[in-house]
C-alpha cells in the first residue's frame, strides 16, 4: 500500500543519512523519489554529498564511495528490518584501511542483532570478527573447513 | 530464528561432509583465491530455495553437484542442511498458512532443520527436521521468519555496487522488500 | 589479415599458457577459437584448468581466479606487443596475499620494458613499487600529490 | 617514447596545478577513497584523445572540468599535458603520414608534449610542443609510436574481469589490437 512504502521509505532514509555521515565522517546523502505523485509506482534515486565536495548523483563517485553509499544503504534496510543473519562477501575489497575500519565497526554493532558473517581477504576485517574459519584446498579441488586463529593465518591459508 | 549450523555435502567443491557452526556476534570466513569460500554462501542460497543457475553462478542447476577433479569422480548428489534455534520470539503473532504440511508442534521445537537434495538423476528432495516436505512449505517458513527476502540480507561478492549502479526502478524493490 | 591473426593468436595463447601456470603454480589454460575455419570472424573462448581441479569455461572460476585469468592474458598480450607504459588501477583488490606477491612478482618483470603505474591499497603492492606517489584532499574535494615513502603512508593517508 | 611527466590543472578533482614525474620500473600511487587516484587514469585517457564520456565516468564531456567544492568556484577550464622522452628507436621505419602538420624536426627532439584544453564554453584545443595542432595529429603521433590502441594497457578500476566475462567475439577484438 501507498502509505507504508512512504512511511518505509523515509525511515530508511533517516537511517540511511546516518550511517553515511558515519561512514565518510560528514557530508550529506538523501534518498529522492522520482516520481512522488505516483507512490506505487516511483522508482528511488540516490544524491550524495560527500565532505567538502558539491552534491552530486552518486554514478559521479569513486569505486570505494559507491561501495561505501551501498553498504549505507543496506546497512539502513537491515537495521529496519534485521534479518536473523546477514553475508557480506568481500564488501571491504574496494576499501581504504581507514574505511574497513569503519565498515568492520558497523558490522560490530549490528551482530548485535543479528548474526554476521563475513568473507575477506583483509587482515583487520579479520581482527575484527569473534571467530574464523578457513577455507582450504589441500586436496586440490575438494574444500574443507577449519577453525582458525588469527596468528594462524599466514601458515594455514597462504596458498 | 537463528542459524546455528550449516552442513554441506556432495555441493560443488565441497566433496566430503563439512559443517559449520554459527555462533552469535561476527563469523569470518577466510582462504586463498579459488578455495570455496563463495561457494558457502551459495549452498546457503540454494538450501533457501534458490531456483535460479545464473544467481548460483551456473549454467544449470545440476552444476551444484561436486563434478569431480583429476582425482576424484563427481558426486551422485549435493545436499545441503541448514539448522535454525526456533526462538520463542521467532514466530510472527498473526497466523501463517502452514497449510497442513507444516506440523504444528515445530513451533515449540528446539530446532527446526531445512533440508535440500539434488541428484544427478535431477530428482530433488527437500526435508523439514528430516520429513519430507514440498519447497513451498520451507518457503513458507522461511518468509514467516524474516529470512525469506534477501535482496539486502546477502551481499554477493562482486555485488555491493549493485544498488547503486541500479536504475531507480530497481532500488524501489529494495524498499519496497523492507516493507 | 587471416595469417597475421592466427600467427598473433598462437603466440599470445602460448604465453598466456604460460603467465597462467606462473600465477597459478601449475594447471592449463588454452584459448581457442569458437570458429577455426572463419579466421576473419571467429570470437575467441578460454579453457581453463586450475591445478587439480577440472577443466572448466572461465565463467565458472572465482572472483580471484577470474581476476588472475585475466591478469595472465593481459600480460601475455603486453608481452608480444608491449607499449612505452602500462596503467593497472586496483588489479590486486580480489587477490589473496600470496596472489598479489605473484602478480607483484610479475609487474616487476614487465617494469624491465615498459613503464608500470599501479593504484593499489595493498600494503604488499606498494612494498614492490620503485616509487610511490600519495593521492590527498587535505582540502576537500582539492586533489593534490605528493611523493610519500611506505612507512609514512598511515599517517599521511589514513583519511 | 616513454611517458615522463603528467601536467594536470582544471580537470575534475584537479583545480590546481598538479606535476607528476613518471620514471622508469615500477611507480606506485595510493591514497584514501575518493582522493583522485582514479582521475588521474582518466587524465591521461583524456589527453590521449579520449572522446567518450563515459569511459571518462561522466555524463558529458564538460564534466572533465572542476566543477567547484563547498569552498572553491568552478574551473573555467580543464588542462592535461603529457610530457614523452623521443628515444632513438621510438619511430618506426615505414614512413607514417604525418601530413604537413607534424614538422619532421619533431622525430629529432628530445622531448615532446601533447596537452588537451577544453573551456567551459566548449571550445577546446589540442598543442604538441606547445603549438596547436589537430586531434588527428595527436592520434597519428600515438598511433605509430604503439601508445594508440589502449585496450590491453590501461586496466580500469573494476573492468580487469572484462575480459573473462566479455563474448568471444569481444575477445578477439583484444587479439586483433595485438597484431
Ligand atoms: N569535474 C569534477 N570536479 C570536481 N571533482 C570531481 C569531478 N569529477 C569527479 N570528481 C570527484 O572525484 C572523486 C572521485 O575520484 P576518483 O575516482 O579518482 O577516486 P579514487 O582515488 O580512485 O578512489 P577509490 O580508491 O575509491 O577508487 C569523486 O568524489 C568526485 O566527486
Ligand atoms: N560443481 C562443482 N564441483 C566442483 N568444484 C566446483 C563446482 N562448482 C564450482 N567449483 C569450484 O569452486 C571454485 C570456486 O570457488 P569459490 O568461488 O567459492 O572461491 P572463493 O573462495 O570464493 O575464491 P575468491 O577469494 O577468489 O573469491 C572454482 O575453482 C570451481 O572450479
Ligand atoms: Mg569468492
Ligand atoms: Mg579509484
Amino acid at each position: 500500500s501507498r502509505r507504508r512504502f512512504q512511511a518505509t521509505f523515509e525511515k530508511i532514509n533517516e537511517k540511511f543519512q546516518e550511517y553515511f555521515r558515519r561512514m565518510f565522517r560528514g557530508g550529506q546523502a538523501d534518498l529522492t523519489l522520482t516520481e512522488p505523485d505516483d507512490l506505487l509506482d516511483t522508482g528511488v534515486d540516490i544524491d550524495v554529498q560527500p565532505p567538502g565536495k558539491q552534491l552530486q548523483n552518486v554514478s559521479l563517485l569513486s569505486g570505494g564511495e559507491k561501495a561505501m553509499t551501498a553498504t549505507s544503504l543496506i546497512f539502513a534496510i537491515f537495521t529496519l528490518k534485521p534479518s536473523p543473519f546477514a553475508i557480506l562477501d568481500e564488501v571491504d575489497a574496494p576499501l581504504d584501511e581507514a574505511n574497513v575500519g569503519r565498515y568492520s565497526h558497523m558490522v560490530r554493532e549490528l551482530s548485535e542483532t543479528s548474526q554476521m558473517i563475513l568473507i575477506t581477504h583483509n587482515r583487520r576485517t579479520m581482527e575484527g570478527c569473534d571467530r574464523l574459519y578457513g577455507v582450504t584446498m589441500q586436496d586440490a579441488g575438494v574444500s574443507k573447513v577449519v577453525s582458525v586463529k588469527l596468528d594462524e593465518i599466514d601458515d594455514r591459508l597462504a596458498s | 530464528m537463528k542459524l546455528r549450523r550449516i552442513h554441506i555435502v556432495g555441493f560443488k567443491s565441497f566433496r566430503n561432509e563439512v559443517d559449520i557452526e554459527i555462533a552469535d556476534g561476527v563469523t569470518g570466513i577466510v582462504g586463498p583465491n579459488g578455495c570455496g569460500k563463495s561457494n558457502i554462501v551459495d549452498a546457503i542460497k540454494w538450501a533457501m530455495g534458490d531456483m535460479s543457475p545464473t544467481s548460483l553462478r551456473g549454467d544449470s542447476l545440476s552444476d551444484v553437484i561436486f563434478k569431480g577433479t583429476e582425482a576424484y569422480r563427481a558426486s551422485g548428489m549435493a545436499e545441503v542442511t541448514l539448522t535454525f534455534e526456533n526462538e520463542a520470539d521467532s514466530w510472527p503473532e498473526e497466523e501463517i498458512d502452514w497449510g497442513e504440511s507444516i506440523p504444528r508442534e515445530y513451533r515449540d521445537m528446539a530446532e527446526i532443520s531445512i533440508t535440500r537434495r539434488l541428484h544427478r538423476s535431477g530428482e530433488s528432495e527437500y526435508l523439514m527436521n528430516n520429513v519430507e516436505c514440498r519447497l513451498r512449505d520451507i518457503r513458507n517458513l522461511l518468509a514467516g521468519t524474516g529470512l525469506g527476502k534477501q535482496g539486502y540480507s546477502i551481499i554477493e561478492q562482486g555485488q555491493v555496487g549493485f544498488i547503486v549502479n541500479a536504475k531507480p526502478s530497481e532500488r524501489r524493490l529494495l524498499i519496497e522488500e523492507a516493507s
